[in-house]
């Protein structure tokens, strides 16, 4: 068994963010991202953290003083991995991408009840555009571009067992990313490569509505969705935006859509404070926090509600940042290196 | 936000677009 280096406290960082514990991922491929989840061990749920190289995902377990140990590890051979893919409201299953530059499998990732050995399923294969899990145990994926694009809902059982199956129309344009809608459970978002954002109803798979958006800014991908008020707020990244004098490099832009009339308005451009520079590399957004990697190395995340950043966290150790999720588990921000180092902060 | 930019907004957009849509 593998147990970390020693956790550091103490650490206070730019902003908001405290450093609450590091561990590095000792795998000799390059790491390519990381999720917090709850795992059942022992009749008891943990929040654990997986982190995914190229070759090997690891499940790391916390001990009493705040030390990480590894748990399981599954290796892949053939295909190496591109993503996790957290399956909320699941214990005891991880889902990962697979591929070179698309995905080309989704598998997912267990461990048998009995000797608690490793075990991996291939769910999907094919020319995967986009996956997203989403709560109540669903997983939607879309394989395919344009007219033969299938977009599909698998559910699983409480524990990772038997699943169902459910296709929603495809919009006869290629998805780039999936979003949920906070506040409405059956509503799903997508955008596409000609700026559409489209709303599907995930009970009964119909597609809703279409709503072109602004055309400033191409190839937006949505990570989140609010219902307010008879209205859905839309979190956007946009990572071809060009950096303009006036705003700087928009990172985030939350839009406000009319479903009805499929009208929309720019509400909140998230750019970066004075001094900074980059483009948006990769990002999550949780409830009403959003954080980014920049191309510069630095990690940046806004308040949505206040309007404006709120903490800028420089590359540590001279090493850039690679990676940032918000924990599915708390209010921690995972931050990670390509060397396998990855920094837990409270935010 | 000028809502007024928006049209007319209802707050059962989800069931009433359900109910337009095709099946």
């Amino acid at each position: 068994t593998e147990i970390t280096d020693l956790p550091a406290r103490d650490s206070l960082n730019p902003g908001s963010l405290q450093l609450v514990s590091k561990f590095k991922n000792p795998s000799s491929s390059c790491s390519v991202d990381v999720s917090a989840v709850w795992w059942e061990r022992a009749a008891a749920k943990e929040p654990c953290i997986i982190t995914a190289c190229e070759d090997v995902v690891s499940l790391w377990k916390p001990l009493d003083t705040l030390q990480w140990e590894k748990v399981h590890t599954w290796h892949f051979t053939e295909v190496p991995v591109l993503q996790i893919v957290p399956v909320p409201d699941v214990y005891n299953l991880i889902c990962v991408a697979l591929g070179n530059l698309e995905i080309r499998e989704i598998r997912a990732l267990l461990c048998s009840s009995g000797d608690e050995s490793e075990k991996q399923v291939l769910l999907k294969s094919g020319n995967i555009k986009a996956v997203l899990g989403l709560t109540k145990r669903r997983l939607v994926s879309s394989i395919g571009t344009f007219c033969n694009q299938q977009v599909q809902i698998m559910t699983f059982a409480e524990d990772g067992g038997s699943k169902d199956e459910q296709l929603l129309m495809p919009p006869d344009e290629t998805i780039l990313a999936f979003a949920e809608v906070q506040g409405m459970q059956d509503a799903l978002l997508g955008t596409t490569t000609v700026n559409n954002i489209v709303i599907w109803n995930l009970k009964t798979g119909q597609l809703l509505k279409k709503v072109h958006i602004d055309d400033s800014y191409q190839a937006s991908v949505c990570h989140r969705a609010y219902s307010e008020m008879g209205l859905l707020f839309v979190v956007l990244s946009h990572p071809c935006a060009k950096e303009s004098q006036v705003f700087g490099s928009p990172v985030f832009q939350l839009l406000v859509i009319n479903p009805k009339t499929a009208q929309s308005v720019g509400i909140l451009l998230c750019c970066l404070p004075p001094g900074q520079a980059g483009r948006f590399l990769e990002g999550d957004v949780k409830d009403h926090v959003a954080a980014a990697v920049l191309t510069s190395g630095t990690i940046a995340v806004w308040d949505l509600l206040l309007g404006h950043c709120t903490a800028v966290l420089p590359p540590a150790s001279d090493q850039s940042w690679s990676l940032v999720k918000w924990s599915g588990t708390d209010s921690h921000l995972l931050a990670g290196q390509k060397d396998g180092n990855v920094f837990i902060y409270r935010y | 936000c000028r809502t007024a930019d928006l049209g007319p907004i209802s707050l059962n957009w989800f069931e009433e677009l359900s109910s337009e849509a095709p099946p």
